[in-house]
């Protein structure tokens, strides 16, 4: 088989920080994190592994990083703690797991990735996947975990809003986590 | 939001996204990360595809899988029909961006808001990052 040129691409959110908001150690922790992802997913493609394995590497740890919304570091619902999904998808023949609104799994795309090759289905939500994912031994941490100060400040303050009835002017950072 | 596109030395393709979702949303919502063919999508015979952005309107556009359809018809070229598709999900009240990368070729990076966390490897594995425009 021919060999063709590996890439990689990888985001972290289109809600980004106004750019005159966002002082220059936050900047650089920001590349940093971006830098960190593309490494282990380029790591892994450059020693010839499967597109799959390095987009899963590349996203966990985007998750791992409390910047980015997913994972540690992942946005608050209304009722105050993190509901995560995730999805992973293979293009030789279309494999795909997705999970929805769980929380536990300290990466949810590995838990995608249970769904895709152990579950028999491509999408499972809730108490229902939870279940799966510690059938299949997926080790639990506490929602606590996932929490940062900087989210549920975003929280208070949008609860606060919606409770006076002022307008939504929250920038796509706050907005979109 | 966050995801990745990668294709590997056996022109593999392989897309994945991981999500909290935007700031006190309601129990249950479920935006379009998960979705397959919104947020989410991969098919050697086109391309690879992770979305970021306004959940809801990405889910009814079913954005990746349309641009994987663009290009696998052969209408348009992959950065093109990326970068028309989400000018066309922007006039839709679709703000977000979305990565993607084909069977050749550099990975396509496009966003339609102020600016999108994002990265990828050119061909001799330098990195590059970006948050703005």
């Amino acid at each position: 088989m021919t060999k063709t040129l590996p890439a990689l691409a990888i985001h972290g959110g289109a809600g980004t920080v106004p750019a005159h908001q966002l002082d220059n150690e936050s900047r650089a922790a920001y590349h940093e994190g971006l830098r960190t992802a593309l490494r282990a997913g380029w790591k892994l493609l450059h020693a010839g592994a499967p597109a799959l394995d390095a987009v899963m590497a590349a996203v966990k740890a985007l998750e791992d990083d409390t910047l980015f919304n997913a994972g540690r570091g992942a946005v608050l619902t209304s009722a105050g703690r993190p509901e995560m999904d995730a999805a992973i998808m293979r293009g030789s023949d279309r494999a795909a797991g997705a999970v929805a609104g769980i929380c536990g799994p300290r990466n949810p795309v590995e838990a995608a990735r249970l769904v895709m090759e152990q579950s028999g289905h491509v999408l499972m939500m809730g108490k229902g996947a939870e279940a799966f994912l510690r059938e299949v031994g997926m080790e639990f941490l506490p929602a606590s975990y996932f929490e940062t100060a900087r989210r549920r400040a975003a929280l208070e303050l949008e609860l606060a809003r919606r409770a006076s009835g002022a307008p939504d002017i929250r920038t796509d950072a706050d907005r979109h986590g | 939001t966050v995801g990745a596109v990668a294709r590997d030395v056996n022109g593999g393709l392989a897309a994945a996204t991981s999500t909290g979702g935007y700031t006190a949303k309601r129990p249950g919502r479920v935006g379009d990360a998960p979705v397959i063919g919104a947020g989410t999508f991969a098919d050697d015979a086109s391309c690879a595809v992770s979305c970021t952005g306004s959940g809801e309107v990405f889910i009814r556009y079913t954005a990746s899988a349309e641009l994987a359809a663009r290009v696998r018809l052969g209408r348009e070229k992959l950065d093109e029909a990326a970068s028309r598709l989400i000018a066309e999900l922007g006039a839709r009240d679709g703000e977000g961006g979305m990565i993607t990368v084909g069977a050749e070729g550099a990975p396509v990076l496009v966003f339609n808001c102020s600016g999108m966390y994002r990265g990828y490897t050119d061909e001799e594995g330098v990195l590059w990052t970006a948050i703005h425009r």
